[in-house]
């Protein structure tokens, strides 16, 4: 899977993901990608991409959750993506997030994801372990 | 506030044992995603672009499980799926069961700019693809000898694998997925 979110300094998001999803899968067999609010999802606040076992994802819902987390309870985007993350079943889920203010988490409770990210201060990352 | 970007090329049991041969390209590719990304951003490009765009450079590569270098079906088919959402607008597209669109993702876009809807599958969304002149290749095209490999490792171990997983072998003595090396198994 892979998968890509972005936020212009306006504040406008956007997420996109894709993916042959998973190997010897039953043929017709639909992961998270696809399942807006699993596996994609962007709304005014953040833009997320998730990657990993795709039916953990879309039972956690884990794209719309941590977009509630943001929008109902008022938390970062770092504490809801930490949050959706580490409640998912180990082994099973990593994503990529941006928030509006320029937020970026790269979350994962995998042993590793093949992630990059950068922001407007210069700041960025290549990596895939912890 | 100031613009950010963030991809991934997958989430998994990345064995930290991975070869050089197979990290580097893999990296190289990440690094220069990122690079078309932040060139995009700074030149003002709307995001719902910059997350095409890099996605479906992400896909054309045959290291990452989208696009070319999809994982294949117990069938030895692929069966591709991708979706794209603007945030302000909450719009978005899908497209799932793909089996010959190049870059499923800007076909994702044109379910969400070009149709009612927002999610088609299978013979549908070929035919849709077919309709929009989107590019299509024959289904060999995506199909790389590696994923082939981790297909029969995968039968053999009788299991369904997610991304990176590795497969422990039923036959052979338990080894830690950690001796396997790169499985892209998605």
């Amino acid at each position: 899977t892979v998968g890509c979110v972005a936020v212009d300094g306006n504040g406008n998001l956007a997420a996109a993901t894709s993916t042959g999803g998973l190997v010897n899968k039953m043929i017709g067999r639909i992961g998270d990608t696809p399942i807006v609010g699993a596996g994609t999802y962007a709304n005014y606040l953040c833009a997320i991409s998730a990657t990993g076992k795709g039916e953990a994802i879309i039972r956690a819902t884990v794209g719309r959750d941590v977009a509630a987390l943001m929008e109902y309870k008022g938390l970062s985007l770092k504490d809801a993506a930490d949050c959706v993350v580490e409640n998912s079943p180990k082994g099973t889920t990593g994503l990529v997030a941006v928030s509006v203010t320029g937020e970026v988490v790269m979350a994962f409770n995998t042993s590793g994801m093949f992630r990059a990210c950068a922001k407007e201060d210069g700041t960025s990352e290549i990596a895939i372990w912890d | 506030m100031g613009w950010a970007i963030a991809l991934h090329g997958g989430a998994g049991d990345i064995p930290l044992s991975l070869p050089p041969e197979r990290r580097l390209p893999r990296e190289e590719t990440l690094r220069r995603c990122l690079r078309i990304g932040v060139a995009a951003l700074k030149a003002n490009r709307p995001p719902l672009d910059v997350v095409e765009l890099v996605v479906r450079e992400l896909e054309n590569c045959p290291h990452f499980n989208a696009g070319r270098g999809s994982v294949l079906t117990t069938n030895a088919t692929v069966e591709m799926e991708a979706c794209i959402m603007d945030g302000n607008t909450k719009r978005c597209g899908a497209v799932s069961g793909l089996s010959t669109v190049v870059n499923a993702i800007s076909l994702a876009r044109l379910v969400m700019e070009k149709t009612p809807h927002i999610y088609l599958a299978f013979d549908g969304a070929e035919s849709f693809a077919r309709e929009q002149g989107v590019e299509t290749r024959d289904a060999s095209h995506f199909i790389t000898p590696e994923n082939i490999e981790r297909l029969t490792q995968a039968k053999a171990a009788n299991k369904v694998q997610i991304d990176y997983t590795q497969p422990v072998l039923e036959k052979t003595p338990q080894v830690s997925s950690s001796n396997i090396g790169d499985s892209q198994i998605g």
